[in-house]
């Protein structure tokens, strides 16, 4: 999971 | 109707007019344009019923496989009203010269043999919606933690264009399953685009942004 940060925090913005 | 509203606008591609047109330029546009519709693309999977109530690891994994599927659709769709000819963005429109430019030709005409398929059928935008979540939910991640969560979501959007067809094309009532039969080579489509632009990154010759590579990195 550690190399898929951006995805990772994508998804947890809540726009 | 959550479907319908959830969609996004239209991106352009902005390709720099001060670049010589090549076969770099046309490929670092294209990547450039695949990394920001993905920024999209993720907060539009969030306005699918039902998805957000997936754990964050089943979000991320079934992106990680049903990103490029989402890509092409939405280009497949912009393209329906042209002959030959795909709409990547709104300034964005290459023909099989374009095509042949940027060594996408077999790539592409694949994406055509989608559009024809699709413009046969008279796709609606209302279909078009349902099954891009549909390619979503089915994307066949191996590593989905919670299969029946996963399989609740499909059977929602399944419904979903069920109950559409069954409403608005009662003459043809095979038209979803007809649709359903397209998924095949969409996602046939979707493995050989993920397989040219993942040797386009080990050529390294164009710059491509962090979600994009990040994503083929998923698919490698």
């Amino acid at each position: 999971k550690e190399k898929h940060k951006i995805l990772h925090q994508l998804l947890q913005n809540s726009t | 109707s959550l479907l319908l509203v959830a969609e996004p606008e239209g991106i352009f591609a902005m390709p720099d007019p001060t670049v010589p047109e090549s076969d770099i330029k046309a490929l670092t546009t294209l990547c450039d344009l695949a990394d920001r519709e993905l920024v999209v693309n993720i907060g539009w999977a969030k306005h699918i019923p039902g998805f957000p109530s997936l754990s964050l690891a089943d979000q991320m994994s079934l992106l990680q496989s049903g990103w490029m599927e989402i890509l092409i659709l939405r280009v497949v769709f912009r393209s329906l009203a042209l002959e030959d000819k795909l709409v990547y963005a709104e300034d964005y429109i290459m023909d099989e010269e374009q095509s042949k430019l940027a060594g996408l030709l077999d790539l592409n005409n694949a994406i055509l043999q989608l559009v024809k398929k699709y413009k046969a059928m008279g796709l609606e935008k209302e279909e078009f919606v349902v099954l891009k979540a549909i390619a979503l939910a089915n994307s066949d991640s191996i590593q989905i933690e919670d299969l029946e969560a996963v399989q609740r979501l499909q059977d929602v959007l399944h419904g979903a264009l069920q109950d559409y067809e069954a409403t608005h094309r009662l003459e043809d009532p095979r038209r979803a399953g007809k649709l359903i039969m397209t998924l095949p080579l969409l996602r046939q489509t979707a493995a050989r685009a993920v397989q040219h632009f993942c040797s386009i990154k080990q050529d390294g010759r164009v710059p491509m942004h962090k979600l994009f590579l990040e994503l083929l990195e998923a698919k490698a």
